[in-house]
Parts: C-alpha cells; sequence; structure tokens
C-alpha cells in the first residue's frame, strides 16, 4: 500500500525500480 | 582514480582522498578548492580540494596543471596521473555528492539548497585536512555566492587561515586548478562508470553534456523517463529540466503533504470551502440529513461500498 | 481497474464445485440508507457478507507488476441475512397480513433481494422477525415489532460482549485505536457499551427502528 495516489492502472516496473525493505 | 567507496552506493554522497604527504603536516602549505559538475542534470556533484607546502608552490605551477577548463577528458585523466604521482607533496581529497542527495536536500520540507550543500562541503574538507595534520596557512576557492560573504564565512570558520574567494580561481591559481582536475576527474569516472540501481538492462549512456539546454542530453532524458517512476538516480529530478518533462509525461501523483508551504491552487480553494464561524451559532435547519456512520467506521476509515 | 485488493474469510474463495456456484457480489437495497450497496453471496449462496472499504486518501496499490490507482482495502465479512431482509417485512407490516416471503421480499430496484431467500439462515431465522402461520403446507408471515426488537437486543448484548473482549474503547474520550492500555480502562460504563452496541446495530436497520429500539 503506497502513501501517495498514482493516477494510472497498468503493468509498473515495480521490481525494478522499488526495493521492499523490512 | 579509486571511485569504489562511492559505487558502492551511489545514492549517497562519500569521500574520498589520497594519503597526506609527510610535508603537508610539518609545513605551512596552501590548498585550492573547485567543483566539477554543479550545472547538468545528471551525474554527481564533486567538490575537491588539492594542497602542498607553500614552498612547493612552484613545483606543483611546473607539473602544468592550470587551465583546466580547456582541457579534454584525456588530458585531464593524464594530468590527474600527474599529481597523483606527485604524493610526496601534493594530496587531494573529494567530497563526492549523489544526484540523489542533491535532489532530495534541495526538495526537502526544509530546503538545503544548491549553495548551502556547496559550502558545507567545501567547508567540510578543509576541515578533513586540517584534521589530519595539514598545518594550513592558506587556502583559495572560486566564489559560490557573493564572495565577500563567503570569504567572511570561511575566514570565520578557520581563524588563523588566510582565505582567498575569487572568481575563475582556478585560473588565477595552480593549486585550486589541481583541486578542479580532481573534482573533474572524479565526476568524469563516476559519471561513466555509473551502476544503475535500477535493473534497466543495457542502459543507453550517451547523453551528451550533461546540460539541461544540451538535445542529446534531453533526449535522453526522454527516453529514459519511466512513467510511474520517474527517472533513475542519476537525474537530478530537482532540476526544472527533469521536472517539467515528469509533469508532461509521467502519470500524475498526489502526496498527502503536495499543499504544504507551496500556496498556490490548493490552499486558496480550502479557505474558500471554509465555513464563517458564525454559522456554528443559532439553530440549524433540519436538513433531511443523511445518517452519518457510526463512529467505529470513521475513526478506522472504513465505508460502505456502492460499487467496485 | 479490474483488480482490487480485499481481506476475506477462507469460507468466501474456497473453490466452488460448480462454477455457476461461484461466489459473486450483488448490489442490495442498504437497510439504514436505502441506497445500494455492495454485498457478496459465497459459492452456492450459503453465506451473505458484506463489504467494507479501509479508505483514506492518497492510496494507491503496487500488485505485483501493477500499479493500481484504487487505494481501498476490502474487507469482506460475514453478516445476517435478517438485517436486509426486514426492511421489507416492516414495509409489508404496515398491510398487517400474513404473507408468503417471496411476495415480501420483493424490489424492483434490486432484483437480486430474491436471492437471499436462498440463503438457508434466512429462512431458518425469519421466525425471530416474525409470526408464521402454516396453511396448507404453505408457510405465511407477518412483521412483530416485539420479536424484532427482542431479536435486536440479543444483537445488541452480543455486541456487547464483542466491544469487551475486542478491548474497543466506547467511552467519550478521543482514543487512538492503536493506543493499548495496560490497566483496564474503569470509567467506560455498561450504558457506554450498551450504547455503542446499539450504534453499531443501526448501521444496519431503519431509523425508526433504531429510534424504538434505543427506547426499548
Amino acid at each position: 500500500l503506497l502513501p501517495c495516489e498514482v493516477e494510472h492502472n497498468g503493468p509498473a516496473r515495480v521490481g525494478q525500480y522499488f526495493s521492499p525493505a523490512v | 582514480m579509486d571511485l569504489s567507496a562511492f559505487e558502492a552506493d551511489n545514492s549517497r554522497s562519500c569521500r574520498l582522498a589520497s594519503g597526506i604527504p609527510e610535508a603537508c603536516r610539518t609545513e605551512a602549505c596552501c590548498l585550492g578548492i573547485d567543483e566539477a559538475g554543479r550545472g547538468p542534470v545528471l551525474g554527481p556533484m564533486v567538490y575537491g580540494i588539492c594542497f602542498c607546502p607553500v614552498s612547493m608552490k612552484q613545483r606543483l605551477q611546473d607539473l602544468k596543471v592550470a587551465d583546466s577548463k580547456t582541457l579534454s577528458e584525456e588530458e585531464r585523466e593524464r594530468l590527474f596521473r600527474k599529481l597523483d604521482k606527485a604524493k610526496d607533496f601534493v594530496g587531494w581529497a573529494l567530497q563526492v555528492l549523489s544526484p540523489n542527495t542533491i535532489s532530495t536536500s534541495m526538495l526537502q520540507r526544509v530546503k538545503y539548497n544548491l549553495n548551502a550543500l556547496s559550502h558545507d562541503a567545501a567547508i567540510g574538507l578543509v576541515q578533513y585536512a586540517l584534521d589530519c595534520g595539514v598545518q594550513l596557512k592558506e587556502v583559495y576557492v572560486d566564489t559560490v555566492g557573493p564572495a565577500d560573504k563567503y570569504q567572511d564565512k570561511l575566514s570565520q570558520r578557520f581563524p588563523g587561515v588566510e582565505v582567498t574567494v575569487r572568481p575563475k580561481a582556478d585560473s588565477l591559481f595552480p593549486i585550486v586548478s589541481a583541486a578542479s582536475i580532481c573534482a573533474k576527474v572524479a565526476r568524469d569516472h563516476a559519471v561513466k562508470d555509473w551502476q544503475f540501481v535500477e535493473e534497466l538492462g543495457e542502459t543507453e549512456m550517451q547523453y551528451g553534456s550533461g546540460y539541461p539546454n544540451d538535445p542529446k542530453t534531453k533526449a535522453w532524458l526522454s527516453q529514459h523517463l519511466d512513467p510511474v517512476f520517474g527517472y533513475p538516480q542519476l537525474v537530478r529530478f530537482s532540476w526544472s529540466t527533469a521536472r517539467t518533462l515528469l509533469q508532461s509525461k509521467a502519470v500524475p501523483v498526489h502526496w498527502d503533504d503536495d499543499d504544504d508551504g507551496e500556496g498556490g491552487e490548493k490552499a486558496s480553494a480550502a479557505k474558500q470551502n471554509c465555513s464563517s464561524v458564525l454559522s456554528y451559532y443559532g439553530r440549524k435547519k433540519n436538513e433531511g440529513a443523511k445518517r452519518l456512520p457510526h463512529r467505529y467506521f470513521t475513526e478506522r476509515a472504513l465505508e460502505t461500498v456502492g460499487d467496485l | 481497474a479490474e483488480q482490487w485488493v480485499v481481506i476475506a474469510p477462507d469460507s468466501v474463495v474456497e473453490a466452488p464445485k460448480k462454477a455457476e456456484t461461484e461466489p459473486v457480489f450483488i448490489r442490495l437495497r442498504n437497510p439504514k440508507t436505502d441506497e445500494a450497496s455492495l454485498y457478496l453471496l459465497s459459492n452456492n449462496t450459503q453465506q451473505l457478507y458484506e463489504v467494507k472499504a479501509f479508505k483514506e486518501e492518497y492510496h494507491s496499490w503496487f500488485i505485483g507488476q501493477t500499479v493500481q490507482h484504487d487505494g481501498r482495502l476490502l474487507f469482506i465479512t460475514p453478516m445476517d441475512p435478517l438485517f436486509l431482509v426486514l426492511p421489507y417485512f416492516l414495509k409489508a407490516g404496515k398491510e398487517g397480513k400474513f404473507q408468503p416471503v417471496d411476495q415480501v421480499v420483493v424490489d424492483e430496484d434490486f432484483p437480486c433481494c430474491s436471492r437471499l431467500l436462498k440463503c438457508p439462515k434466512t429462512l431458518q431465522a425469519l421466525c425471530h422477525i416474525t409470526e408464521e402461520k402454516e396453511i396448507g403446507g404453505q408457510k405465511f408471515n407477518r412483521y412483530s415489532k416485539e420479536k424484532t426488537l427482542e431479536w435486536l437486543k440479543k444483537k445488541v448484548d452480543r455486541t456487547v460482549k464483542a466491544l469487551k473482549s475486542s478491548n474497543t474503547c466506547v467511552g467519550g474520550a478521543v482514543k487512538s485505536s492503536t493506543f493499548i492500555r495496560t490497566k483496564h480502562n474503569s470509567e467506560e460504563k455498561e450504558e457506554d457499551y450498551i450504547r455503542y452496541a446499539h450504534g453499531l446495530i443501526s448501521e444496519y436497520i431503519a431509523e425508526d427502528l433504531s429510534l424504538d429500539l434505543h427506547k426499548y
């Protein structure tokens, strides 16, 4: 769940730009 | 030049330094400060210092490090190798300010602008030299903002050191030129060997000069804009060039604090929607109002779903 | 958007035996607001669920390698179908006649409401809100206010128990729901619990009935 609203539905290069961490 | 410390995490800023020549610990030294990469929209900005004993200024001049701005990348590389070989009397240190640090500093709530960032980088490097035992007597630096104010600031910060702030200091003082070469070579390497943390596959590094008005740079920025994530961390997203492209080609993204401190339409719209204080007094008409949800739901931001 | 993020009990997503018995979302008349709300019938209409959404401003989802604009988190929770059937009996009760249930639970705007009668719980539980007669093998029902209020009181009592066991703050003071006291808050009176529980049950009934229940 993101703390921002992204005005888009569709593919996103999540794995390339986003690196989850605990 | 070994930039592995910066390459390990190029989202952060990093200090790199040569060893300290013994002569610099025993003799009065002069120190020059210069920067590389202030204007480009890509890559780090590098602050560099170079120092040597005052008595060896002529030896430095003999290395022919002057006029670094007119040099090609290969010539700068060659001169840096000369400086590096002169390690018996020349020392250098660099502060590599990552594009991510520049951008986040400029955009954070309490703004940390580029001039302040520059001043602090320079001051940090001078202090580093002092902490390493360099017997500093003279400091030469190019102007960042008003020259007299900068000179006063540095003089107060480093009492007992003679500070000279001049425009085009790199062409006036060989020690500044030497610092300029160190900074420029570091920036050249950092950009050429940039490791994209974003897994973008083969990324074209032909971005021209990196300056915002360079058509090749603009083309590169257009090609490497992700509509959701924006730019790789190589790009200074606080630069207006980057922001303008994002506004026109990326998807809109809204944050809770979008209006904070920026005034503008939403803030004034919010003011217009405020009720008069008087509306809270007096009898209210029965508006046939809807029954409000129970606080159990409102406190938890839960609402009934009418439709998906 | 073609996907949503949902938290639901296993019973909702248990694999159906046949395609036509898959869980379905349906829009029915909300008993409190009279407007359309979303509900879900589990496979083979075994169980009714209501759909609530956690919704705050400025949220979206990353789901795998996609981004979803709609930042809501949907909660699907079991619900007593009697709450949805009750408004129809309330309305029919004004005529004072015993009627077959399939002639009472009829709605032009929400024709799906008849599916509620396929829920086993619905028919079994009608006796809590109606008087029943059987004539010639056919059953007839008429709304009973006394029975309904008694049934709703039981709902309130159960809700009070649930509020206490979940340590929900029901007092007048404002407190963060994530704040956990180490000592039991003795300032919350029984009346506060009943008032709060009445308010929660009122989320599922018409206003007039809520007022009657409050007096009861």
